[in-house]
């Protein structure tokens, strides 16, 4: 019976039964496509299933990958206005090599979107991190700056296109040294509020969730789309 | 030469028989978050050379019936799924990766012989 499961999780995509510690909260996209596709199957509505309509791409995988890194604390800061630092890290070691990536979506939480309690502006800002370094013993260095976006705050989830940035480092995963975030807090002296810049970074740093959004295409389970004559 | 009929009862005919999977019987519950489990169904019956057409059979299983009443140690036709239905699967992984995945051929619809 063992040999004939482990033969069938392979036809699954899986090497073998899983066995995660804890269950992960399933994400609001990922709940809707669900429970769209099942609605669609008990009114026997047929839908292409490698065609991803709420994103808007190809594709028959989605993986929603938690961030597996950490918060930087430097000794010399680089900029008074600095209230974060983070390393993001995405493990790709999941995507088979058969599959092609159609959509990468960083995800960062800056915490529950409200109308109260205004805070101050934020700039965040996304660097490669290029060189290697040793896992939470030296602190990763910025390297490209890609990403420079100014956000009001309390926000909700901001997303970020990384699809060629995943998709060069799942080509070459020892190229995957992981994503540099820092976030500015930007003082506005004309609005009259006088916001705790330490009170913001300590609300971030409680409320602060990454993660990564990937679509793939497998070619064996997906034929190409015919263009309509 | 003509060929005898033999005498079944209709609910030994080929046909569709509800099968409810339950991944916790598998033990599968431990990683599959939703669903619970799926009606997957499955085929069972006979499939007499008389009735070989009326089961939504395939012309090959046909020419096999045919056969097997001429020499009977080709097998008969089988009851097989005809028409199958995709599944949607959320699951995670040992990296704690929430996968969403829609696996093809899951659900039997309509069975016949083949």
């Amino acid at each position: 019976v063992q040999f004939q499961e482990y033969v069938f999780l392979q036809f699954l995509g899986l090497d073998k039964a899983p066995s995660p510690q804890k269950f992960q909260p399933v994400p609001y996209i990922l709940k809707k496509i669900f429970q769209d596709r099942e609605a669609a199957a008990t009114t026997g509505v047929s839908r292409d299933l490698c065609y991803v309509k709420e994103l808007g791409v190809r594709g028959n995988v989605l993986r929603f990958l938690p961030d597996q890194g950490f918060f930087l604390y430097p000794k010399k800061i680089s900029q008074a206005s600095s209230c974060l630092q983070k390393l993001l890290y995405f493990n790709l070691s999941a995507i088979k090599e058969r599959e092609q990536l159609t959509l990468a979506q960083l995800g960062l939480d800056l915490g529950p979107n409200s109308y109260y309690n205004l805070g101050p502006e934020l700039e965040l800002a996304l660097f490669l991190v290029q060189e290697p370094h040793v896992w939470g013993q030296t602190t990763p260095k910025p390297g490209k700056m890609f990403v420079l976006r100014s956000v009001p705050w309390p926000q909700g989830a901001v997303h970020f296109n990384l699809l060629d940035v995943a998709k060069d480092w799942n080509d070459n995963p020892r190229k995957n040294f992981g994503l540099f975030l820092e976030i500015l807090v930007k003082e506005d002296r004309d609005s009259g509020v006088n916001f705790q810049p330490e009170d913001t970074c300590a609300r971030l740093r409680c409320s602060l969730h990454a993660s990564l959004l990937v679509v793939t295409l497998n070619p064996d389970q997906c034929h190409p789309s015919r263009k309509r004559r | 030469a003509a060929i005898p009929v033999p005498k079944l009862s209709c609910k030994n005919l080929c046909h569709r028989h509800q099968l409810f999977i339950n991944f916790r019987d598998l033990g599968w519950h431990k990683w599959i978050i939703a669903p619970k489990g799926f009606m997957a169904n499955y085929c069972h019956g006979e499939c007499p050379f008389s009735l070989t057409i009326s089961l939504n059979s395939s012309n090959y299983a046909f020419m096999q019936a045919l056969m097997h009443a001429v020499d009977p140690e080709i097998p008969q036709a089988v009851c097989i799924p005809t028409k199958l239905s995709p599944i949607s699967m959320l699951y995670q992984d040992n990296n704690d990766n929430v996968i969403l995945r829609h696996y093809e051929d899951m659900v039997v619809d309509e069975c016949g012989c083949g």
